[in-house]
């Protein structure tokens, strides 16, 4: 699964999601990825989350949308909340996943539960990118 | 508000082997997203070409990369939407188009909100979007070897999504979990 959020000087939010699925899915499945509130949401007034990995868990936990509303009314950073809803879902449901964050301020929240996730942004001239847990590589572009 | 374009590239237990591709990956969409913001102004626009840069590599499970069911096909699907206005535009089932995530932006201009299987097809006919002929152009031979080793632990009786395993492909490394 691949996505992307980004936010504009005037705060407004967008967020793509798109995936080829999981290996062996049976024909006709659909994951989490095109679901509103699973795999992607937006929402200028809170924010933007693209979600990756195990679909069926993902969509039960309603993960992007379970982000926002932590943001919206537990008043968490969007790092606090990505990373908060992520080991919330997973000690719940087992399933393992990842979600990338920008709140209306422009703060940027990335957290997975699963071995690995690759992710990478751009703020002004700073590329920062990562795919390790506690992984933040940065370079200036 | 500086503007900031934040992309992942999927979670899993990525092998080893493809860590260095996904992240030259992420940053090229990281940067290619960054680029269109500046040119156009407009978010939608950035998401969608980072989202599309990353249907191109092969390193991606999107696009031409993608996984196989286990009939062996490539099927599909994507979500877009606006903050602004709270549009959305999704799409599953999709079948031999290169990039899924134009399809869902194009769907946000319809009544609806998400399309699926044999309508989203026709629809994609209709809009203009190449179906790729002959089907199949999207699998890749690293997802052949993928499906190959999932199907090979099944005939070994292996229970893929084991309460301790859901999200972990360890046991088939090259398979992805979405």
């Amino acid at each position: 699964t691949v996505g992307a959020v980004a936010i504009d000087s005037s705060g407004n939010i967008a967020v793509a999601t798109s995936t080829g699925g999981i290996t062996g899915k049976l024909p006709g499945r659909i994951g989490d990825t095109p679901l509103v509130g699973a795999g992607t949401y937006a929402d200028n007034l809170v924010g933007g989350v693209s979600t990756t990995g195990h679909g069926e868990t993902i969509m039960k936990y309603s993960l992007a949308h379970d982000i926002l509303k932590r943001i919206e009314f537990l008043g968490e950073d969007a790092q606090t909340a990505t990373e908060n809803s992520c080991k919330a879902m997973t000690d719940r449901l087992v399933g393992t996943a990842g979600a990338i964050t920008i709140d209306r301020k422009g703060q940027v929240g990335i957290s997975f539960t699963s071995k690995r996730m690759a992710w990478a942004y751009i703020k002004g001239t700073q590329l920062k990118y990562g795919i390790e847990q506690n992984q933040h590589q940065e370079e200036t572009v | 508000i500086e503007p900031v374009v934040l992309v992942h590239g999927g979670a899993g237990d990525i092998p080893s082997e493809r860590v260095e591709g996904k992240l030259v990956g992420v940053k090229l969409a990281a940067k290619v997203g960054y680029a269109k913001l500046r040119e156009t102004g407009s978010v939608l626009d950035a998401v969608e070409e980072a989202v599309r840069s990353m249907e191109l590599d092969p390193y991606f499970n999107a696009g031409y990369g993608s996984v196989l069911t286990t009939q062996g096909n490539v099927e599909m699907e994507a979500s877009i939407m606006n903050g602004t206005t709270l549009r959305a535009g999704c799409c599953t089932l999709v079948k031999d188009i290169m990039h899924p995530i134009s399809l869902a932006r194009r769907v946000m201009k319809t009544p609806h909100n998400f399309l699926g299987g044999e309508g989203v097809m026709r629809f994609a006919a209709e809009e203009g979007f190449e179906i790729m002929d002959p089907p199949g152009q999207l699998v890749t031979d690293y997802a052949k070897e993928a499906l190959e080793e999932w199907k090979e632990g099944q005939r070994r009786g292996e229970v893929e999504f084991a309460r301790t395993e859901i999200g972990s492909s360890n046991k088939y490394s090259k398979s992805e979990v979405g």
